[in-house]
């Protein structure tokens, strides 16, 4: 099981619709895959159609210890998509586990229990912050996916994001690697989006992907059907974008 | 002066441009106007055209008592704007609080030593989260304005938010009103954006500013030259919108 972290402390870059639609695209591509949902808002779990108020137990009570990973699974509409839901609760872990010795690797100890479940893929969807659900994320993944906006302020959060990447492989997580760069909401119309994307092709090479999201707003009607975009319009350029990732995805750890 | 948190712990939805402009705005109506930056990111200090490595000292020596609020308190571009700063370091308050007797009041009393400095309005640009950061700024102030960009996700996190806004009323700050919804980043043409607006109005009232901040991309530009947008591009639609919502809050304060 290859577990990426869709991690960046900027709010609002696309990291849940990116989490959600290429986690959809490898199991429309038949690859058994999990989305884990790691921040207390929960957008994963809504987004996917699943109503919190139904959940009975969910990442914080695995985190906790007091419920096993494999129990808090829940299907999905697609068939080889799963999801462990999250829930406002899940605020709660960072001053619950101060002083607590693997405070930063409970989710890595979880998602080992779970490598005989036969998934492909893992997809840990981050908050917007560096704190301990982020670290726990990072601690216990294979690579990052970094989600970025074409805008000044998310370009600028990107050093203190790679530093802290920098400071988990060394201290928490010596295979952690940059699964790369997705450039999202992309609009070439606009002259700050286009001078963003030529620098960071300029500074990262091949570490950024060639597939660019573009600004669609059907990507952003989905969630309110509580579908990926795949199921909700798979027509739409959003779609086709994240299709199109997921076979680039692929093709790079010689899977397609 | 009347202290005003801008909070929402969706990311992306406009905090920091809504602070930055909305504080630009009332400096340029000649009120003496100070901008705090609550986020470790410190968005909302290189969008005001400050080189983070020039700082001394900012918010977080402040909160852990080691310098005094007056003491860090930065001139800015216009004369009646004045900023307080803050810096990645800021991340580490939650943990070493832990314990501490008054953690969510350390804001709160710091901003009452500068009582006397001739300040009408403070604004308090917060994180994405719902942790002691934004806590902190809640308990600090007299209301909370909240901006909301018109999508699913967003709209959905607004009942978490009320919540939290009403916890810190009971128990840490009774004095704390809701000062207005804002609606952001609003694009007429698209359903979702018309959706939302109709349905927040609906359930809101006169709580939703008449104000609607357009989608402006002179908004995403103007940070990456250091200035607010009035600065930058005073006759965009961006700069426009944020100076009419200047006079609408005045008004309602009978400051017009
Ligand atoms: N390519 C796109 N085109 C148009 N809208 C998009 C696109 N990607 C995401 N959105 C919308 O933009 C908003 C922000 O995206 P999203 O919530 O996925 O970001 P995020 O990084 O997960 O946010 P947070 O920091 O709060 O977790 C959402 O309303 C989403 O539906
Ligand atoms: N009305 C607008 N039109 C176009 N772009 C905007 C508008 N308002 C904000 N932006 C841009 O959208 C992005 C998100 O806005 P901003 O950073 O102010 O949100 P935020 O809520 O402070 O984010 P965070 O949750 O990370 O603190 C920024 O790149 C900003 O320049
Ligand atoms: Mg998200
Ligand atoms: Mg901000």
């Amino acid at each position: 099981m290859r577990i990426i972290c869709v991690a960046n402390q900027k709010g609002g870059v696309g990291k849940t619709t990116t989490a959600i639609n290429l986690a959809a695209s490898l199991a429309a591509a038949e690859r058994k895959t999990l989305l884990v949902d790691c921040d207390p808002q929960a957008n994963a779990t809504s987004g996917m159609g699943i109503d919190g108020k139904t959940i009975r137990a969910h990442l914080y009570h695995v985190l906790l210890g007091r419920e096993k990973l494999k129990e808090v699974i829940l299907p999905t509409e697609m068939p080889l998509l799963s999801l462990v839901p999250s829930a406002p609760s899940l605020i709660g872990l960072e001053v619950e586990m101060v002083g607590h010795p693997s405070r930063e690797r409970l989710l890595a100890k979880s998602l080992r229990e779970i490598e005989d479940l036969g998934f492909r893929y893992a997809f840990l969807d981050c908050p917007p912050s560096l704190g301990l659900l982020t670290v726990n994320a990072l601690t216990a993944s294979h690579s990052v996916l970094i989600p970025l906006q074409c805008e000044y302020y998310a370009l600028e959060g990107l050093t203190n994001l790679l530093r802290t990447i920098r400071l988990v492989k060394a201290r928490l997580n010596p295979n952690l690697e940059l699964e790369g760069i997705v450039l999202t909401m992309f609009d070439g119309r606009m002259n700050l989006a286009r001078q963003v994307e030529a620098e960071v092709r300029g500074h990262f090479g091949k570490k950024v992907f060639d597939t660019v999201i573009p600004r669609n707003v059907r990507l952003a009607e989905a969630p309110s059907h509580g579908k990926p975009a795949i199921l909700y319009d798979i027509s739409c350029a959003g779609s086709r974008a994240y299709l199109e990732l997921a076979w680039e995805l692929m093709r790079k750890h010689g899977d397609a």
